[in-house]
């Protein structure tokens, strides 16, 4: 584990936090993209499999992380989809899911570390997070703003993976570790954040709020 | 050094 790991895990599981506070507080879920909040779901339980498959007693934190972020993702998805169902902006959050599952399982199936069941689904769920925030910044774009509090939850949300990439810089450096799909994955996922990044860091900080187009 | 696929991340 290395200082950039540690922060990217702290700053995915503030952004997991920010949206469930956000919609728990406010009741509301308007401004949030349920596809997205899903395919992070799908992202959860297809990477975290073996929690199911041979249960280990929770002996580490690694477990016990994976066991979070797969139940608050749940449970984002219960908040969106059942309980303020109400407040769901399903016409601005049209962006096709599917458009984003079958090339992510096709890749998968083509571009892999080893052809077998458990590492096709880690592959999937790699490539599928690369893409799964697309819809919430595509409804950002039809609705033309953000709230705040969204804004925060992007923020740390993109931030994870960017962080990440500099665990990766670091363990290529210290431990000669290089786990390609991953990196490539991650580069790809942090480039989609890049126009969000430049507008948080000259908007939201500033205290304004972000309204499209720039 | 990982076995290979074995992923140790989150």
């Amino acid at each position: 584990m290395n200082i950039f790991r540690l922060f990217g895990d702290l700053s995915h599981l503030a952004a997991i936090a920010i949206l469930l506070l956000k919609i728990w507080k406010t009741r509301s879920c308007a401004g949030v993209s349920g596809k997205t909040q899903l395919l992070f779901a799908v992202c959860f339980i297809t990477r975290y499999i073996d929690l199911f498959l041979h249960f280990v007693s929770l002996y580490n934190t690694e477990k016990v992380m994976k066991l979070i972020y797969i139940s608050a993702s749940v449970f984002t998805c219960y908040l969106i989809f059942f309980k303020f169902k109400a407040t769901y902006d399903g016409n601005h959050d049209s962006m096709r899911a599917e458009f984003l599952i079958v090339p992510a399982a096709g890749l998968a199936c083509l571009i892999n570390t080893k052809f077998d069941a458990i590492e096709i689904l880690w592959t999937f769920s790699i490539y599928l997070e690369a893409v799964a925030i697309l819809p919430q910044l595509f409804l950002i774009s039809k609705t033309g703003e953000a709230e705040t509090i969204t804004s925060h939850y992007l923020f740390a949300q993109g931030s994870y993976r960017a962080l990440y990439i500099l665990n990766w810089i670091y363990r290529y450096h210290y431990e000669s570790h290089v786990d390609t799909i991953a990196i490539v994955a991650g580069v790809v996922q942090t480039i989609l954040y890049c126009d969000f990044f430049y507008l948080y860091i000259t908007k939201v900080v500033k205290g304004q709020k972000i309204v499209l187009p720039a | 050094k990982l076995h290979e696929g074995q992923h140790d991340e989150l």
